[in-house]
Protein backbone atom coordinates (compact mmCIF):
# COMPACT_ATOMS: atom_id res chain seq x y z
CA UNK A 1 0.00 0.00 0.00
CA UNK A 2 2.73 1.96 0.74
CA UNK A 3 4.70 2.14 -2.23
CA UNK A 4 1.51 2.80 -3.85
CA UNK A 5 1.13 5.83 -1.71
CA UNK A 6 4.93 6.42 -2.84
CA UNK A 7 4.58 6.22 -6.40
CA UNK A 8 1.66 8.51 -6.85
CA UNK A 9 2.97 11.47 -4.47
CA UNK A 10 6.47 11.66 -6.20
CA UNK A 11 3.94 11.58 -9.61
CA UNK A 12 1.97 14.34 -8.22
CA UNK A 13 5.67 16.27 -6.65
CA UNK A 14 7.20 15.52 -10.65
CA UNK A 15 4.09 17.48 -12.40
CA UNK A 16 4.98 20.55 -10.02
CA UNK A 17 7.20 23.42 -10.78
CA UNK A 18 10.70 23.15 -9.62
CA UNK A 19 11.54 26.62 -7.58
CA UNK A 20 12.66 29.38 -9.51
CA UNK B 1 8.74 43.64 -11.13
CA UNK B 2 4.96 42.54 -10.49
CA UNK B 3 4.84 40.29 -7.21
CA UNK B 4 4.42 36.69 -7.63
CA UNK B 5 1.37 36.79 -6.07
CA UNK B 6 -0.60 39.75 -7.98
CA UNK B 7 -0.06 37.02 -10.94
CA UNK B 8 -1.45 34.33 -8.91
CA UNK B 9 -4.75 36.47 -9.67
CA UNK B 10 -4.31 36.60 -13.32
CA UNK B 11 -5.25 33.41 -13.78
CA UNK B 12 -4.80 29.60 -12.22
CA UNK B 13 -2.25 28.46 -14.67
CA UNK B 14 -0.33 31.06 -13.55
CA UNK B 15 -1.15 30.10 -9.47
CA UNK B 16 -0.26 26.55 -10.25
CA UNK B 17 3.33 27.17 -11.91
CA UNK B 18 4.13 28.92 -9.05
CA UNK B 19 5.56 26.72 -5.86
CA UNK B 20 4.17 29.29 -3.27
CA UNK B 21 1.55 29.94 -4.79
CA UNK B 22 0.81 26.30 -4.83
CA UNK B 23 1.72 25.86 -1.54
CA UNK B 24 -0.88 28.41 -0.35
CA UNK B 25 -3.82 27.36 -2.41
CA UNK B 26 -3.58 23.46 -0.80
CA UNK B 27 -3.27 25.33 2.50
CA UNK B 28 -6.78 26.95 1.43
CA UNK B 29 -8.22 23.87 -0.22
CA UNK B 30 -6.82 21.62 2.37
CA UNK B 31 -9.37 24.34 4.73
CA UNK B 32 -12.04 23.42 2.98
CA UNK B 33 -11.64 19.51 2.83
CA UNK B 34 -10.64 19.81 -1.15
CA UNK B 35 -7.42 19.29 -1.48
CA UNK B 36 -8.06 16.43 -3.35
CA UNK B 37 -9.10 18.46 -6.19
CA UNK B 38 -5.00 19.94 -6.90
CA UNK B 39 -3.63 16.77 -5.86
CA UNK B 40 -5.54 15.10 -8.69
CA UNK B 41 -5.14 17.39 -11.30
CA UNK B 42 -1.09 17.28 -10.48
CA UNK B 43 -1.09 13.72 -10.73
CA UNK B 44 -2.95 14.04 -13.95
CA UNK B 45 -0.05 16.46 -15.45
CA UNK B 46 2.69 13.77 -14.11
CA UNK B 47 0.96 10.79 -15.50
CA UNK B 48 0.77 12.30 -18.84
CA UNK B 49 4.48 13.44 -18.52
CA UNK B 50 5.62 9.95 -17.57
CA UNK B 51 5.36 8.98 -21.12
CA UNK B 52 8.06 11.18 -22.82
CA UNK B 53 10.70 9.69 -20.26
CA UNK B 54 10.89 5.87 -21.45
CA UNK B 55 9.46 4.72 -18.48
CA UNK B 56 8.57 1.01 -18.35
CA UNK B 57 4.56 -0.02 -18.89
CA UNK B 58 4.72 -1.52 -15.12
CA UNK B 59 5.03 1.29 -13.37
CA UNK B 60 2.47 2.82 -15.86
CA UNK B 61 -0.26 0.59 -14.72
CA UNK B 62 0.31 0.56 -11.29
CA UNK B 63 -0.11 4.69 -11.37
CA UNK B 64 -3.21 4.38 -13.18
CA UNK B 65 -4.54 1.99 -11.38
CA UNK B 66 -3.16 4.00 -8.27
CA UNK B 67 -4.58 7.57 -9.12
CA UNK B 68 -8.22 5.08 -10.33
CA UNK B 69 -8.29 3.37 -6.31
CA UNK B 70 -7.29 6.84 -5.08
CA UNK B 71 -9.41 9.36 -6.96
CA UNK B 72 -12.50 8.24 -9.02
CA UNK B 73 -13.61 4.55 -7.52
CA UNK B 74 -15.37 6.13 -4.83
CA UNK B 75 -18.23 8.12 -5.82
CA UNK B 76 -18.34 10.23 -2.68
CA UNK B 77 -14.60 11.28 -3.36
CA UNK B 78 -15.02 15.26 -3.85
CA UNK B 79 -12.90 13.97 -7.05
CA UNK B 80 -15.21 11.47 -8.22
CA UNK B 81 -17.86 13.65 -7.48
CA UNK B 82 -16.74 16.12 -9.99
CA UNK B 83 -16.61 14.16 -13.12
CA UNK B 84 -18.51 13.18 -15.57
CA UNK B 85 -20.36 9.45 -14.97
CA UNK B 86 -18.87 8.41 -19.28
CA UNK B 87 -15.48 10.14 -18.26
CA UNK B 88 -15.16 7.62 -15.00
CA UNK B 89 -16.41 4.50 -17.11
CA UNK B 90 -13.89 5.56 -19.84
CA UNK B 91 -10.94 5.60 -17.19
CA UNK B 92 -12.93 2.24 -15.57
CA UNK B 93 -12.40 0.63 -18.80
CA UNK B 94 -8.92 1.51 -19.54
CA UNK B 95 -7.63 0.11 -16.87
CA UNK B 96 -9.73 -2.62 -16.40
CA UNK B 97 -8.42 -3.55 -19.97
CA UNK B 98 -5.04 -2.58 -18.99
CA UNK B 99 -5.33 -0.58 -22.03
CA UNK B 100 -3.21 2.26 -20.60
CA UNK B 101 -2.68 5.63 -22.86
CA UNK B 102 -0.56 8.42 -21.80
CA UNK B 103 -4.08 10.63 -22.50
CA UNK B 104 -6.58 8.56 -19.93
CA UNK B 105 -7.05 10.75 -17.84
CA UNK B 106 -7.51 14.06 -19.79
CA UNK B 107 -10.69 14.69 -20.06
CA UNK B 108 -10.76 14.47 -16.13
CA UNK B 109 -8.46 16.81 -15.50
CA UNK B 110 -10.15 19.09 -17.45
CA UNK B 111 -13.64 18.42 -15.94
CA UNK B 112 -11.67 18.94 -12.67
CA UNK B 113 -9.79 21.84 -13.65
CA UNK B 114 -12.98 23.79 -15.02
CA UNK B 115 -14.30 23.08 -11.62
CA UNK B 116 -11.59 25.12 -9.94
CA UNK B 117 -11.19 27.86 -12.34
CA UNK B 118 -15.10 28.46 -11.84
CA UNK B 119 -15.37 27.73 -8.19
CA UNK B 120 -12.50 27.18 -5.54
CA UNK B 121 -10.30 29.28 -7.48
CA UNK B 122 -12.37 32.31 -7.40
CA UNK B 123 -13.13 31.84 -3.51
CA UNK B 124 -9.46 31.62 -2.75
CA UNK B 125 -8.57 34.97 -4.62
CA UNK B 126 -11.35 36.03 -1.94
CA UNK B 127 -10.21 34.21 0.87
CA UNK B 128 -8.58 35.55 3.90
CA UNK B 129 -5.88 33.07 3.36
CA UNK B 130 -4.67 35.05 0.48
CA UNK B 131 -5.44 38.19 1.76
CA UNK B 132 -3.76 38.12 4.66
CA UNK B 133 -0.57 36.78 2.61
CA UNK B 134 -0.71 40.29 0.20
Amino acid sequence: IDSEDDLLQECITSAMPKKK
Amino acid sequence: PTPPYLKWAESLHSLLDDQDGIHLFRTFLKQEDCADLLDFWFACSGFRKLEANECNEEKKLKLAKAIYKKYILDNNGIVSRQIKPATKSFIKDCVMKLHIDPAMFDQAQTEIQTMMEENTYPVFLKSDIYLEYT
